[in-house]
């Protein structure tokens, strides 16, 4: 899974 | 960025402006519940946060930018400028019943548990109810109008197209965000009474949708 950091998506 | 990913952003954009442009034009809110939008102002709110912490892109930064106004906008077109056209008594959805689940989920189950990141996995998970006060309020009356059904459209078109690019991400970059996608298929499924009602009411007939 991505997890913490960068949310990339709206 | 993909064409599922794009597509949805436009969607969401054009929902978003379709619901302004319908209060401001005609210059009444009826039919429309103020709770929803002050639902989605404060879920673009806590989750774009992130604006004063990472730049991400142009595109990015210019399209949260953009939702916030808006969001505030449509607010303050309900309640304040046009308040004496807004049905308060058909808009009588508990939010908290939304709000205190919500946020008690978002500290249970989150990424990471600082206070960006908390709040990050609030707005993802209000986001996937947030619609549910406007959705209850057509049941409760019974209709709605045309422009509220195509705002509803092209609002659940969004989720739908994300979830084509959940599924384009995993398989192209090995992106699975789970927070992300559980809530999103939450609240696609919201939408699948509305859009079968859509379908079989709104573009066979003409004017409102009104509810069997």
């Amino acid at each position: 899974a991505e997890g913490a950091g960068l949310h990339d998506e709206l | 960025m993909n064409i599922f990913r794009l597509l949805g952003d436009m969607c969401h954009l054009v929902a978003i402006i379709i619901l302004f442009l319908k209060i401001w034009r005609s210059k009444s809110c009826a039919g429309i519940s103020g709770k929803s939008q002050v639902l989605f102002a404060l879920v673009f709110t806590t989750r774009y946060l992130d604006l004063f912490t990472s730049f991400i892109s142009v595109y990015n930064t210019v399209m949260k930018v953009v939702f916030l106004v808006l969001a505030y906008a449509t607010v303050y077109l309900i309640y304040l400028r046009f308040r004496s056209t807004y049905n308060s008594e058909s808009d009588s959805f508990r939010v908290e019943f939304l709000l205190v689940p919500v946020a008690g989920l978002s500290f249970l189950e989150n990424y990471a548990f600082a206070p960006l990141e908390i709040l990050w996995t609030f707005s993802i998970y209000l986001e996937s109810v947030a619609i549910l006060p406007q959705l209850f309020m057509i049941t409760k009356t019974g209709e709605a109008e045309s422009i509220t059904t195509h705002y509803l459209f092209f609002l659940g078109l969004y989720r739908a197209l994300y979830l084509a690019n959940w599924v384009w991400r995993y398989h192209t970059e090995g992106f699975f965000d789970q927070i992300a996608v559980v809530s999103g298929v939450v609240q696609t499924i919201f939408y699948c009474d509305f859009f079968y009602l859509y379908f079989t009411k709104v573009l066979r007939g003409s004017g409102k949708m009104t509810l069997p």
